[in-house]
Formats: C-alpha cells, structure tokens, sequence
C-alpha cells in the first residue's frame, strides 16, 4: 500500500518529510503509543476491579433480599396469628359475660 | 469512614476514567 | 535530545533507517495508536459505566437495607407485646382457678 491509503493523517506532509522530522515523529509515536497502552492496562485493571466490587456487592444484596423476606413472612405469621388470638379472646368475654 | 472512603475512591475512578476519555491523543 | 536518549526501543536501527523504513515505521506506529486509543476510550467507558451500575445497586441495598431494619423493629416490637398478652392471660387464668 502507498503513503495515501494508508491513512495517515497527512499523507503529502510525510512524503515531503526529512529524516530528522521522521525519527522525532516516530520518537514522539513510540511514546505516545506506549503511554496510551499503560492508560489502557489501568483502565481494564480498575474496570475489572470494580466489576468484582459489582458482583461482591450483587452477592449481599441477593443475602439481605432473602434476610429481608424471612423477616417479612414471620411478621405477617405473627400478625395473623395475634389476630386470631386477640379475636378468641374477644369471643371469650362475650360467652362469659353472656 | 467506609462508605466514604468508597465513595471517594469512585470519584477518583471516575475522574480518572474521564480523563482518558478526555484526553486527546496527539497527532502529527 | 538526540536519538539515542529519547527512549526508542532501537535507537541505532533509528539512525541507519532509511526514509522508507521511517515512512513505514510511521505509518504503523499511527496506526497501533489509533487502536490502542480506541481501546483506551472503550475500556474508559466502560469502566464508567460498571461504576455507575455499581452505584445504582450500592443505592438500592441501601433502601432494602432500609426496609429490613424496618421490618424487623416492627417483629421485635410485635414478639414484646405477645409475649405480654401470654403471661397477661396466664395471669388472669392462675386467677380464675384460684
């Protein structure tokens, strides 16, 4: 492939280029290229990183969901039942009064 | 002190992540 | 700075290369760069998003959190006042009989 499509933002810039704009250019590239692959590692790292906080925190959520509904039902057991025993206890004081 | 801590922590993950969003990678 | 400081991987391949090899080696190195930049930004955005997913879910266990402790003064409180009922009627039974 020639200089033109291989896309290189200014194609004409490069072929009218002197060697020493080339090697400073390619020094600058080489830098340039290996500070973005290090700012590419640490974002994947901290990104992983935080999706396993994600699925840490996804675990105890899903624990106190279930804490949450035993809690729940024993209540309403509770409930029903207090209503009932507060209703015999009404029945009881009407037969004895009567 | 723990959930602060947290929630500092993902400020500066979001600060970071934003920058490199931001951050224009140079050209010729 | 000369060549040989600026940190290339290969500074004497540098100095040999002709202009051909550097077009190339320019050409390449944008190229990696616009890659690697892409895979920076997407591993940004997404680390971005993982953590906005993660405070959304910190948020909801919060609230559940919340209702539980709710839920569960409210079981506490309703044990209290059966366990008073029993022993009250136990009480006023023991009475009756004597």
């Amino acid at each position: 492939m020639s200089v033109e499509d291989q896309g290189y933002p200014d194609p004409l810039l490069l072929l009218q280029a002197g060697p020493e704009w080339m090697r400073a250019e390619i020094q600058r590239l080489s830098r340039e290229l290996s500070e973005t692959t290090n700012e590419k590692i640490q974002a994947a790292e901290y990104g992983l990183v935080v999706l396993e906080e994600k699925q840490q925190l996804k675990q105890q959520y899903d624990e106190l969901e279930i804490e949450y509904e035993g809690v729940r039902q024993e209540l309403d057991l509770l409930k029903e039942a207090f209503g009932q025993a507060y209703s015999n206890h009404r029945k009881v004081a009407a037969d004895g009064e009567s | 002190a723990n959930m602060k801590a947290g929630a500092a922590t993902e400020g500066v993950l979001a600060n970071f992540f934003n920058s490199l969003l931001s951050k224009k990678t140079g050209s010729p």
